[in-house]
């Protein structure tokens, strides 16, 4: 399973979540305005987070942006 | 399995619930207006709540808020 | 497989049923109007009940209240 | 695979039915109406009888009361 | 794989039949008008028969009684 | 892999045929007018032979009688 | 994998060929007007020959005789 | 995996190619009009060369003769 | 997988290429026109190059010669 | 799990970066107008970040360039 | 997974990429205009890619050259 972000501005925010009994950040990816980033679910990453405007594209369908 | 959460006011709550005999609260994420988390079920967590206004993208559908 | 539940009206309660020889009530969790539970079926729980006013997205389609 | 009965009318029966070489019921649960119950087959349950008014959602369409 | 059996009059008779090299009727439940069965092929059960007025609902379709 | 037979006769035969380097009998289930077999490809059995007026609800359709 | 033939005519031949090194038919059913077979790819049949006026219905579609 | 030739014209040839790094024929099928044949790919057979005028009905489509 | 080629014109080349870290072709199978071959990727074929004018049928939808 | 990125003008950059514990760059490859990379996710690629104007074709849709 | 490429013009280049830690070309394939080339990932094919005017076949899609 992956899903894809297109950053809709700059300084938008993917942090990525740790997989098992705790939950905390192990990464987080600034995207600038019109860069991509494809990212799977992983050993370990179980969620992920998002900050700022931007397309998520997703097997349950296309996430715009607020008021579009 | 993953599902996705977007909050449409400050303060929603996202709570993972622990797998096995016992159910409990192990996490609680805050997401602020126009945050999106994107999470699995895992083997620590095979159920979640949420308290506020979201949408939630699932394999069954999405869901809107009451009202919409 | 998992299933996600919507209150409608405060108090809402969903148990999990044991998974075995046994069929009793391992939890109830109980839901306040317009929160959310997305849940699986696991090792332990192989039946849910709920009682009081719901909508519940299935992989068979939407339940929603009776009269709707 | 799983299935979803809600209940028409109080007093509803949902009779799990033993698997391997013998068939016998194994539990009852009584649903009153508007009640849901989202069940499994199982290790322990191979075959389900209900008897009352009821809608059943299957992966094979959904089963409304006669004369609906 | 499993299908539904809904009788459509008093006394419908579904049998059983054992897997293996002999077949012959293990079990023979008996359903009133109204009443449901869903039912799986299982490790004791390959090839089940049905009596009397019913609806079967199957992956292959529903079948509704003659001069339907 | 199952499939369904209704008899629109009395007097219906079906017979299963061994799987293996033989290809024999191994049982014939006689259907009268309106009973309905639900069978399965099995261990023993990997070909069927059908003798009379049916409807035969398959995977690849559903086969009515000749002249429907 | 199975598929479903209905003889049209007398005499039809369905040949069952041999799987491995050598090509050669296993058995030969007979079938007579009206008389259907379901029959399966097995661990001894790995292609099939049929001589005779048929109806073949497939995962690629169902074969109606020449001319229809 | 299988697929489905039937002959449009007498003497229509049927080649199985052997799987592995040689790749030769080790089986030569003869059909007449109107015969029909189903065919696995398997531990012997990796590719197919079909000589006549057929039809050949795979899971990419049928194919009809050329001018058809 | 498997795809169809179906050469349109004497003299097509169907080119297998080796599996592994190197890339050499393994075998050439020359098409006449109306020529049909079924082929499998596999444990020695990684890819195919096909020279001359053909039909290919694959699961990314059917390729037909340039200009048609 | 593949997707395709085509560059939409010269200099686009694919970044893969790393699957573990660690998230940084493994690679970058540069794309010019026209050139066409088809990826998958791997042991070693759990995420990519691409940089310049693109269209990316993923199971969840096809991503055109904003003002598309 | 395999994809299909169709060269529209002479002297088009198929890069396969090195599955692993590093990312380098180990194989150049030519295509002159009309030629087809189906390609698989492999054990040692990660990543390709293709330089030139192509058509390309894949699960997302056709990618027809720009401008058109
Ligand atoms: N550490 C958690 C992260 C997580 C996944 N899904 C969640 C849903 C809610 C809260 C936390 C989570 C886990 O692996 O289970
Ligand atoms: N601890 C429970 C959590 C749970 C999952 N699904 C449920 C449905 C109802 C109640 C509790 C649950 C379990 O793993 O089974
Ligand atoms: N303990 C039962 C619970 C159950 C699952 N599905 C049912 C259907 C009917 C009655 C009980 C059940 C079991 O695991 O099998
Ligand atoms: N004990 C039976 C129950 C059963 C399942 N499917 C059936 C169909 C008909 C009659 C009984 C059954 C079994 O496990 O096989
Ligand atoms: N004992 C048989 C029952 C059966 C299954 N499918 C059939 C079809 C025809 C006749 C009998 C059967 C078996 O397991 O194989
Ligand atoms: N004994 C044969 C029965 C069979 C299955 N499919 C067939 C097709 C044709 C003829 C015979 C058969 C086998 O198991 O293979
Ligand atoms: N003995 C052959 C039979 C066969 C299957 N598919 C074929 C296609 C062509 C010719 C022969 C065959 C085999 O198992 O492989
Ligand atoms: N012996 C070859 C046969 C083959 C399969 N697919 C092909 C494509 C092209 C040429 C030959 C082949 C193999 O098993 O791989
Ligand atoms: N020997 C290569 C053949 C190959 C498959 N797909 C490719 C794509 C591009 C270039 C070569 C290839 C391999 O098995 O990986
Ligand atoms: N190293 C991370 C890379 C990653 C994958 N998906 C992500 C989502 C968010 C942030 C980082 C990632 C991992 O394998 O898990
Ligand atoms: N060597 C890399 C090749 C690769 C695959 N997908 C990629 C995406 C981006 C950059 C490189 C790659 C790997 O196997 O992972």
């Amino acid at each position: 399973d992956y899903f894809v972000i297109r950053a809709l501005e700059n300084g938008v925010q993917v942090f990525g979540m740790t997989r098992g009994q705790e939950t905390r950040f192990h990464h987080s990816e600034k995207l600038d305005k019109g860069e991509i980033m494809l990212a799977q679910f992983t050993e370990h990453t179980s969620a992920i987070k998002i900050r700022g405007k931007v397309e998520v594209y997703t097997k349950h369908g296309t996430i715009l942006p607020l008021g579009n």
